[in-house]
């Protein structure tokens, strides 16, 4: 089973493996060409030595022997490489939160944890827009009383204003006044009725 | 650090390599040129040698600067360093990126949350405030009427 | 795999934080 390696590759921004295969290509490239430029070597050399009797195919065998020598030893000594680096270098360990994973550590909320914030938060939501709606509501009524209000203030001082004619023309209070007016026109009603009776 | 044992591991690797390929084994497997030329044999493996070292020391320095490396080691010790005292396996992707997400927001609906808390209690204390006014004002309104209602009264 | 691996970590570590601006942005135009 292949561990991805998601975590590393998270952070590294590239997975592991693939930084070991890329580094093993490129060291057994080298490992081949390099014993190419070898082989060319020697042949150009023995080119110059006529005589030699030492054929390219011998050359060939050679080479052959020491890269099949060498590419088992590379095979081994990557695999320690790899399996060292994997472990120590290029992996990060199980109690290890990456920064930008922080929050996990700080808020590990469950669903229903999750489900229950957002309802809390709806649920203002509702509630705000409730208030609000009442504030105006609220807000509406108070400017009706100021108009209401201030009719009637209009009908108080109209009442005063009334009052205020009576007391300017003598009748402090309007009601003994208005017995006293009654009285008075009585008074001159008897009056009138015996004038009339004498002039009769 | 990571950098050091990086460095450290790939010089080893080099080291058992070179090891690996002696002169002896190269010469045993040349046998029939390294007799006809040692010398040339010995300047061939030398240089095959220092060759390879090279090209493998200009390729994990590639490497680490293509990947920078160096950087991200650095600041994974310090990352591991922080967590030393951690002492249960931490949190990892569960694979479900909607569950995953979902910790992401949490400070910030936490942060909302309390703004409308904040707002919400705001909102109450002025309405409480203008249903007070609001009361008064109906009770001065009755007042009113009734003061109203008597002078009528009065009149009539 | 590898590239699919490289991809869903870089979702991993990229998402999260778009998807917070746009839900950041969202709360803040309630807010408003």
């Amino acid at each position: 089973s292949v561990n991805p390696m998601a975590y590393e590759a998270q952070f590294f921004g590239f997975t592991p493996q693939t930084c070991m295969l890329r580094i093993y290509i490129a060291f057994q490239d080298y490992l081949f060409e390099m014993m190419l430029v070898v082989e060319s070597v020697i042949l150009k050399k023995l080119d110059g030595l006529p005589n030699s009797k030492i054929s390219a195919f011998q050359i060939r065998k050679s080479t052959e022997k020491f890269l099949l020598f060498m590419k088992e030893r590379f095979d081994q000594l990557f695999s320690k490489m790899e399996e060292v680096l994997l472990q120590l270098v290029l992996s990060i360990p199980p109690k290890v939160l990456l920064p930008e994973d922080k929050v996990h550590e700080q808020y590990p909320y469950s669903k229903e944890q999750f489900q229950a914030l957002q309802g809390e938060i709806h649920q203002l939501q509702q509630q705000y827009r409730a208030e609000a709606s009442a504030g105006q509501a609220l807000r509406a009524e108070l400017e009706e009383q100021k108009a209401v209000q201030a009719e009637l203030e209009k009908v108080l001082q109209w009442f005063d204003g009334l009052e205020n004619i009576c007391r300017e023309h003598g009748t402090g209070n309007f009601k003994e006044s208005f017995a006293f007016l009654t009285q008075n026109s009585k008074k001159l009603q008897d009056v009138l009725k015996d004038v009339e009776e004498k002039s009769r | 650090g990571r950098a050091q044992v990086f460095a450290a591991v790939v010089d080893t690797f080099l080291e058992k390599l070179v090891a690996a390929g002696s002169y002896q084994r190269f010469a045993n497997c040349y046998r029939c040129f390294y007799k006809l030329q040692p010398e040339v044999t010995r300047s061939i493996y030398d240089q095959f040698i220092s060759q390879l070292q090279t090209s493998v020391k200009e390729e994990i320095q590639e490497v680490k600067d293509e990947g920078n490396l160096d950087m991200l080691f650095n600041s994974l010790d310090k990352i591991v360093e922080e967590a030393k005292n951690q002492e249960e396996p931490a949190w990892r992707p569960s694979g479900v990126p909607e569950e995953d997400v979902r910790s992401a927001v949490v400070p910030y609906l936490l942060k909302h949350r309390s703004y409308l808390q904040k707002v919400l209690k705001e909102k109450e204390e002025e309405n409480q405030k203008a249903a007070e006014s609001v009361l008064a004002g109906r009770k001065r309104i009755a007042e009113l009427q009734q003061l109203i209602q008597a002078r009528k009264q009065a009149w009539q | 795999l590898d590239e699919l691996i490289v991809e869903t970590a870089t979702k991993r570590k990229q998402c999260p934080k778009k998807i917070l601006m746009h839900a950041i942005q969202t709360m803040k135009g309630e807010q408003e």
